[in-house]
């Protein structure tokens, strides 16, 4: 149900982008996060093999995160207004790196990588979260890419708790780093549920 | 635990 919740915001964001040629009120510095996150953890989509389903996933989210990225630097650039997308990304690299440094599976180049891309992907949203609060109210299909984002991590959890229990697996730093990501979205959560699923504009109060 | 049976996520 994650992974679906994931696969629907790409394509609501991507329908977003088609049927109203624009890109207004999508964060281009969130879009470039999710390719170095993509980039950085799916590496081992070169030696790792799992499933073909795990694959089809992995290159989807490559390819669809470079694609979006793409719309927004060129097709559909002037659209885009940097002016308002204005969060300062350096702020999450360096302590994710460094998060990625202390905590890791094994002290190895691709592990450090995997866990930093896991920090990454737990505040990417939040140049995107600082330039909705900035304009103060979003489109609503903008809105249902945003819900649909942020249900996926928050699906992920039942399912640790289900592997803890069943499978004895835990993966701390994906539970830890999932929680925050989960925890960024409560406010925004709190606003769709109560405004946008009532059939009002989001709109935060002033 | 098998570290890999977790990365099998994505």
């Amino acid at each position: 149900a994650g992974d679906i919740s994931h696969l629907a915001s790409i394509v609501i964001l991507l329908h977003k982008i088609y049927t109203s040629h624009s890109c207004r009120g999508i964060s281009f510095k969130t879009q470039a996060l999710y390719v170095l996150v993509f980039l950085t953890r799916y590496l081992d989509l070169f030696w790792h093999w799992v499933s073909l389903y795990n694959t089809a996933m992995k290159v989807f989210f490559i390819a669809s995160s470079v694609y979006v990225l793409y719309l927004m630097k060129y097709k559909y650039r002037p659209t885009h207004d940097p002016s308002i997308d204005t969060f300062k990304v350096e702020y999450l690299l360096g302590p994710c790196l460094i998060l990625g440094l202390i905590f890791n599976y094994e002290f190895k180049f691709t592990e450090i990588l995997w866990s930093f891309s896991i920090w990454l992907e737990a505040v990417a949203i939040l140049p995107q979260l600082f330039m909705l609060q900035r304009t103060g109210e979003a489109e609503a299909i903008t809105t249902h890419y945003l819900a649909a984002l942020g249900a996926y991590r928050a699906l992920y959890i039942p399912n640790w708790i289900w592997r803890y229990f069943g499978d004895n697996v835990v993966d701390p730093i994906a539970v830890v780093a999932g929680l925050v990501q989960t925890g960024l979205y409560l406010d925004f959560f709190y606003v769709y549920f109560t405004k946008v699923l009532q059939g009002q504009k989001f709109e935060l109060p002033a | 635990a098998d570290k890999n049976l977790v990365k099998d996520e994505l």
